[in-house]
């Protein structure tokens, strides 16, 4: 463990706390694309199937029940739940997912790191994960204009990634025999989405006022 | 590491 994978792990909370309280006091899910949450807890569900026989520590074990669940509540909300259903809207939040996990899948299955079937899930989840912020952006790139709290949950899964990938690096250098090119790979890929919103985050942001972040 | 196979993030 180390403190960019801790601060990244507390930043990935974060954006749920975020993501769950404004969807459970804003009673309203508007801004917010179910695509991605359905996605994100895809991810999860395939990646912590080790839950049953991998222990690697009580941290571990326990975020990983934390992330399903939450993942897992945010969508059953916004799909289920009154009013916050209602204010999911099916035509603005359209992504094809299909056009996600396909490849995805496809992937997981030909470039994984053991042949076995937990390992092409694994490899699945991890490029998964990489390209479930889409829908999301997509949602936010037709609004033109973020709310303020969507704003900063995007951002805390920005950083939730960029700390990630200076922990890879720290580790590379710290550690003989750490190597996983799939998660190296998939976690840039990733990082690279965020950068354009960061850009209009930092920008919105930076005049101190809560200006709306706008996206062209 | 074995099973774990540096699968030790999440």
């Amino acid at each position: 463990m180390n403190i960019f994978r801790f601060l990244g792990d507390m930043s990935h909370i974060l954006s749920f706390v975020i993501l769950l309280l404004k969807i459970t006091q804003g009673k309203s899910a508007a801004g917010i694309s179910l695509r991605t949450q359905e996605l994100y807890m895809i991810v999860f569900c395939s990646r912590y199937l080790d839950l049953f026989w991998n222990f690697s520590s009580l941290y571990n074990s326990f975020l990983k029940v934390v992330f399903i669940a939450c993942s897992s509540a945010i969508v059953y909300i916004i799909r289920f739940k009154s009013p916050q259903k209602d204010t999911w809207n099916p035509e603005l939040d359209n992504f094809p997912i299909q056009y996600l996990i396909g490849p995805c899948a496809v992937a997981g299955l030909l470039i994984n790191q053991d042949w076995t079937p937990f390992e092409m899930i694994w490899a699945f989840s991890i490029y998964l994960e990489a390209v479930a912020i889409l829908p999301q952006l997509f949602l936010l790139q037709k609004q033109g204009e973020v709310e303020n709290l969507t704003s900063h949950y995007v951002a805390a899964l920005g950083a939730y990634r960029g700390l990630y990938l200076m922990n890879w690096v720290y580790r590379y250098f710290t550690e003989d025999d750490y190597l996983q090119r799939i998660v190296w790979f998939a976690g840039t890929v990733q990082t690279g989405l965020y950068i354009d919103f960061f850009y209009h985050y930092y920008q919105s942001k930076r005049g101190g006022l809560s200006r709306p972040v706008k996206l062209p | 590491a074995g099973r774990l196979r540096g699968k030790d993030e999440l």
